[in-house]
């Protein structure tokens, strides 16, 4: 474990905490894409199908149900209590997921480390999580106002991976044949689409302005 | 080599 990896769990948890505090507290998830949601929770059920075969650490074992547990909740909240899913925008959270997910899969078939079922869906998770976003930033342009909890969401989220980045480079430097060609290239991806959100994100904080996204 | 892909990050 390096100080990139923690510090890349540690805002992964924090992007999660906050989604969370935004739904619970002021029982609203307007401006959060559902799909995106979604899609995550979808993310770490595949990527966790080792939680009980693979035991690596308390630690990587707590965290992931965690991320497991939030993200299934945040779905459920979103979708079945009675007073949050009303500030669900369901009429412009139309990005059609279920597209993501065939092409990931595809591709996971054809490009993976090891062709075994664990291995596959592992791999799915990448590339599902590395695209997993787009629903929530095509719902961000749509909404004009995007209060800052749902901000500051979507940053740690795309932090998250962005440190993840530091982490494989000083893995390969210091750790024999730690060479992950698929896990660093959808990471790159998955920040780069992030590119533009953290532009304006940036501006809006310098300028002291509220974050607009361009239509 | 028969090392099963042990995938120690979240």
């Amino acid at each position: 474990m390096n100080i990139f990896r923690l510090a890349g769990d540690m805002t992964h948890l924090a992007s999660v905490l906050v989604l969370l505090l935004k739904i619970h507290t002021i029982k609203s998830c307007a401006g959060v894409s559902l799909k995106t949601q979604e899609l995550y929770a979808l993310v770490f059920a595949t990527r966790y199908l080792d939680i009980v075969t693979d035991f690596i650490s308390v630690y990587n074992t707590v965290m992931k149900l965690i991320f497991l547990g939030s993200s299934f909740s945040i779905v459920w909240y979103i979708r079945h209590h009675r007073v949050v899913r009303r500030s669900y925008d369901k009429d412009q959270d139309t990005f059609r997921h279920y597209l993501l997910m065939i092409p990931c899969m595809l591709l996971a078939l054809f490009v993976h480390e090891k062709f075994t079922f664990k291995e596959v869906m592992w791999t799915f998770s990448l590339y599902l999580e590395a695209v997993a976003i787009l629903p929530q930033l095509v719902l961000l342009q749509r909404t004009r106002n995007i209060d800052n909890l749902t901000g500051q969401y979507v940053f740690l989220l795309g932090a998250y991976r962005g440190l993840y980045i530091f982490n494989w480079i000083y893995r390969y430097f210091t750790e024999p044949h730690f060479v992950h060609w698929i896990t660093w290239i959808a990471g790159v991806v998955q920040t780069l689409l992030y590119a533009d959100f953290f532009y304006y994100y940036f501006e809006s904080w310098k300028n002291n302005v509220r974050l607009q996204l361009p239509a | 080599e028969g090392t099963t892909l042990k995938h120690d990050e979240l």
